[in-house]
């Protein structure tokens, strides 16, 4: 996947971290210190519908295109998470009992175009 | 999305910069919550002590009774020691760390493995060659020989992991539960700590063992 800089427009993931001790979650979260969410944003033009971030090549855009320019009812494409990881947490429940646990599909990886 | 339909990112697009953070951290906290199955985030109202919680993995540590001897014999217990870097000092180009186990009398634990794991920051792209040195010291602390000699060639920011089964084993079978380790870099190496790290990049021995049960004598 591409990573978002400062001069792109492109579908991208950027980055986006939520520190625990910032918004108050400290006390209840023993691990990790912050949540690195992260996030997909930009534009999903149509030679770039389904693609995930750079795997594609040059092929499938040319293909895509054909695909739009022969389509009556062309589809806007949307700049998504593609790959995603778990977030571990070690936290204390309501009872104060101390739970680990692995959320799955919660850090963004990878984005793309649908 | 259909055409003309926004997608649910271009919406989060629309909004000024302190807004999408809002947002966003909005987004994550019911993602947690929903996730956990919380309506709320817990209240704490008296949080355990950090010393209450270490004790509480020191317990952990006596994970399961080992059913794998053979019938008639007593079950040995398998076990796992983490140490924590304890003290350390350094120099421009070494650093000397501490590690103590603090476990039970010496003689009664056999160390089946041991892994030293450091942080390593490197300060830009390349290899970079660091010197690790195990020493060993007497009970009495004041000689110090050296155990092992190591060079790793770290190329990025990252943990490494190193073997040091032989020295702790050695460590114990002397009675002896402290393990220095030496780290030597070049100029401008990166450095695994001291200031400036947190909590969890610190570096630590982990080691999996077993409890020495002391020989059966039968009288015939």
């Amino acid at each position: 996947g591409i990573n978002c800089s400062g001069d792109s427009r492109m579908c991208c993931r950027k980055e986006f971290f939520v520190d625990f001790k910032e918004i108050g979650w400290e006390d209840w979260i023993i691990q990790p210190e912050g949540y690195h969410m992260n996030y997909c944003a930009g534009l999903c033009p149509l030679h770039m519908a389904g693609i995930p971030g750079l795997a594609a090549s040059f092929h499938t855009a040319v293909l895509n295109l054909i695909k739009a320019n022969n389509a009556d009812a062309a589809v806007d494409s949307c700049c998504v998470p593609t790959q995603r990881r778990p977030l571990s947490l070690l936290y204390y429940d309501r009872d104060s009992n101390i739970v680990k646990t692995d959320i799955p599909d919660m850090i963004v990886d990878a984005c793309g175009c649908t | 999305a259909s055409k003309g339909m926004w997608c649910p990112a271009c919406r989060l697009a629309a909004l000024a910069p302190t807004m999408q953070r809002d947002v966003l951290i909005a987004l994550a906290k019911q993602s947690i919550l929903s996730k956990l199955r919380l309506p709320d985030r817990p209240n704490i109202t008296q949080p355990t002590s950090r010393e209450a919680l270490l004790m509480a993995l020191r317990r952990m540590r006596v994970q399961r009774l080992d059913t794998a001897t053979s019938p008639g014999m007593m079950p040995r217990l398998s076990l796992t020691l983490l140490s924590v870097l304890c003290t350390g000092s350094s120099t421009s180009r070494s650093v000397r760390l501490h590690f103590r186990f603090t476990q039970e009398p010496a003689g009664s634990t056999e160390i089946l493995q041991a892994t030293l794991y450091l942080f390593w920051a490197v300060p830009g792209p390349g290899t970079h060659p660091v010197t690790v040195r195990l020493l060993q010291s007497d009970p009495t602390g004041l000689n110090v020989t050296m155990a092992s000699e190591t060079r790793l060639e770290v190329q990025r920011t990252g943990w490494v992991t190193l073997d040091v089964s032989r020295a702790v084993q050695s460590l114990f079978g002397r009675g002896s539960q402290r393990l220095t380790v030496e780290l030597e870099v070049m100029e401008d190496g990166g450095s695994p700590l001291l200031a400036g790290h947190r909590d969890s990049h610190w570096p630590f021995v982990a080691a999996q063992a077993r409890a020495r049960m002391p020989h059966r004598l039968q009288r015939r």
